[in-house]
């Protein structure tokens, strides 16, 4: 553990604590894309599915509690937000300006899971399919923010919140190949994807939200 | 990459 793992970790919790307080303080989830809500909730239950394995065996480190405390709030939150997507607000969810295709996502994700992984167990390649599909699942969220052309300033703090800690993420990555000669490929090119589709919207919430303007596209 | 293959990160 070191200082940019937990900021990313913690601006990962922030941009969360953004999307649900966004929903309950406008009683809305215009602007949020269901789609990439759902992909965030399938990365995290396929990620995290070594919660259901026995942890008898393992050496009970904080950082293992840590995880298991993060892995619970991150699936809890995500099946929440789903909810309050499509039962208690559901009236103000608007499906026609989300139409990207999912489809197409997942099943690249599974084929590049199913060719390139570390191991062909079913655990492990859950665990590369959820990692290619975290770098790519912001994508019909973006997907809606062009096709509407403007959002809430809230929905912009969150989307920053939520591409900043990948960006950290890159930080820890270059701390640890250094202090612990760490290595994970899978990890580091899908992380710098994450981090790349990201690079217009910083841009653009860099030039007009940090100076009090309304976010519009150009 | 070591081959216990640990995830630590989340």
């Amino acid at each position: 553990m070191n200082v940019f793992r937990i900021s990313a970790d913690l601006l990962h919790l922030l941009s969360i604590f953004i999307l649900l307080l966004k929903m309950q303080k406008t009683r809305s989830v215009a602007g949020i894309s269901f789609k990439t809500q759902l992909l965030y909730t399938i990365v995290f239950i396929a990620r995290y599915l070594d919660l259901f394995e026995s942890h008898a065996e393992k050496s009970f480190e904080l950082v293992t509690l840590y995880n298991i405390v993060m892995k619970i709030i991150f699936i809890s939150s995500s099946v929440y937000t789903l909810y309050l997507m499509k039962k208690k607000f559901r009236a103000t969810y608007d499906p026609n300006t989300d139409t990207f295709r999912i489809e197409y996502l997942l099943a690249l994700c599974l084929f590049l899971a199913l060719m390139f992984n570390y191991r062909f167990t079913v655990m492990e390649v859950l665990w590369t399919f959820s990692i290619y599909l975290e770098a790519v699942a912001i994508l019909p969220q973006l997907f809606m923010l062009s096709r509407t052309g403007e959002a809430e300033t809230i929905t912009t703090h969150y989307l920053f919140a939520l591409g900043f800690y990948r960006a950290i993420y890159l930080l820890n990555w270059i701390w640890r190949f250094h202090m612990e000669d760490y290595v994970d490929w899978i990890v580091w090119i899908s992380g710098a994807v994450q981090t790349a589709l990201y690079s217009d919207f910083f841009y653009i919430y860099y030039k007009k939200v940090l100076h009090g303007e309304k976010f519009v596209l150009p | 990459r070591d081959e216990k293959n640990v995830k630590d990160e989340l």
